[in-house]
């Protein structure tokens, strides 16, 4: 057996290589001036990078590292003949979809105790089933500490406009605080909440993380509002796509064939003409235009 | 007792070969799904060929559907055609690919490459 690992890229100069950057409507690749041959089998080629920004901004899609690192581990799990399923980490689901933050903050307000991350969550099919949902969020090296605490900080995260508390996590009040990934279950907040949009809020409290009433119980008046969620390292203001937060959701369908997703791209790629296949055909009837931009048409190859 | 050729050689045929797994390379780039598929661009799915023809070899996993159909055959290719050389074990393979909202998802894609072939 071998130990199936996450393998971190070796370096970012590796990533530039096998950088390339397509803009999916063009279907156009621009690709960078790539090294020398790495010496690599193409499976062993690391997959290309693409940006994942907002959706809605620009058609460019970089898998977030967290994403890589995920398809690394299972396909070599699966090589090793070990079924992904079982891993943990994976919640036995078969597919795992990942959503990137579009909330901004709202600086209007002197401190910011509340942030609201929304996430486009429509592709999601109501036929699979949920097993599985993580807010991923990266809380960067405070700069400055926040002051003198009162007593342990808590984050709580809840649906917006609800009480039902999701999840809460206690950071360190004493000492340095290292960067890294705090991460929220947020299972039951997608399981009540029709799939088009998701909107979570994270707020900041001091005392019990679990309690509901924490913000809301009058505070005494020695005790100072609750710290700035920007002190604490979740500000968003200036943020690398790879710290932007991350919804993870875990997915199983019993959906087994490739072609819903082509007619999914098909879909999203070109509107059906008069030619497309009746639903649920795959490759569209013949006689259409064209065989579908998945295949060379007859004769003269197709580039997309 | 069945059919068999006198000179124990096909005549003028090559023999033809056993059903077995052969390399198929696909290469999503070729297929133009590229602008969807992150990852991979191309692995190796396998695929089958060859004759099912008789006797059958045991790692061939045949049905008895599929033995009495050699058998017939052999007696008499008039009466059915050989048996099938087909997949009798897939395993799936992980792809990243960009969904319709431009989001990444790691999906498992069951039977997607040949293990084993077989006569059915």
């Amino acid at each position: 057996f071998q130990q199936a690992s996450i393998s971190s890229l070796s370096s970012s100069s590796e990533l530039d290589s096998t950088k390339d950057v397509r803009s999916r409507k063009e279907g156009k690749m621009l690709r960078t001036p790539r090294d020398g041959a790495t010496g690599r089998t193409p499976q062993e080629r690391q997959p290309p990078q693409r940006e994942q920004e907002p959706p809605g901004r620009g058609p460019r899609v970089v898998p977030h590292e967290y994403m890589l690192s995920i398809y690394r581990t299972y396909s070599i799990a699966e090589k090793l003949g070990i079924n992904a399923s079982f891993f943990q980490s994976s919640k036995s689901a078969n597919t795992i979809t990942s959503f990137v933050d579009r909330g901004l903050d709202d600086l209007s307000h002197t401190a910011l105790r509340r942030q609201k991350y929304l996430f486009d969550v429509f592709t999601l099919s109501d036929k699979e089933e949920l097993v599985g949902a993580e807010l991923r969020l990266y809380r960067q090296a405070p700069a400055a500490p926040w002051g003198p605490p009162a007593g342990p900080v808590h984050v709580q995260l809840f649906p917006c406009q609800s009480q039902l508390l999701l999840d809460a996590r206690t950071l360190d009040a004493q000492g340095p605080t290292p960067a890294g990934w705090e991460v929220f279950d947020v299972w039951q907040g997608l399981r009540h909440q029709a799939r088009k949009q998701l909107c979570l809020e994270l707020r900041s409290a001091w005392g019990e993380p679990d309690s509901r009433e924490t913000e809301a119980r009058a505070r005494g008046p020695q005790q100072p509002p609750p710290p700035d969620l920007r002190s604490l390292g979740f500000g968003r203001r200036v943020r690398p796509p790879q710290e932007r937060a991350l919804l993870v959701v875990f997915t199983r369908s019993q959906r087994k064939n490739l072609f819903a997703e082509m007619r999914e791209q098909l879909g999203s790629a070109e509107a059906a003409g008069p030619g497309a296949g009746a639903e649920g055909s795959w490759p569209p009837a013949s006689g259409s235009r064209d065989a579908g931009p998945w295949l060379p048409s007859l004769g003269r190859r197709r580039r997309r | 007792t069945t059919f068999t050729s006198r000179h124990g050689k096909r005549h003028g045929k090559k023999s033809r070969l056993r059903c077995s797994k052969k390399p198929l390379h696909v290469n999503f780039k070729e297929l133009g799904w590229d602008d969807w598929i992150i990852a991979p661009l191309e692995y190796e799915a396998y695929h089958c060929e060859g004759v099912c023809d008789f006797p059958l070899r045991s790692h061939l996993e045949p049905t008895n559907h599929a033995i009495i159909q050699t058998l017939m055959n052999s007696m008499d290719p008039g009466s059915t055609p050989p048996s099938c050389c087909v997949p009798t074990k897939l395993t799936p393979i992980s792809i990243l690919y960009i969904d319709a909202g431009n989001n990444v998802v790691y999906k498992q894609y069951e039977d997607m490459v040949v293990e084993s072939c077989g006569c059915r």
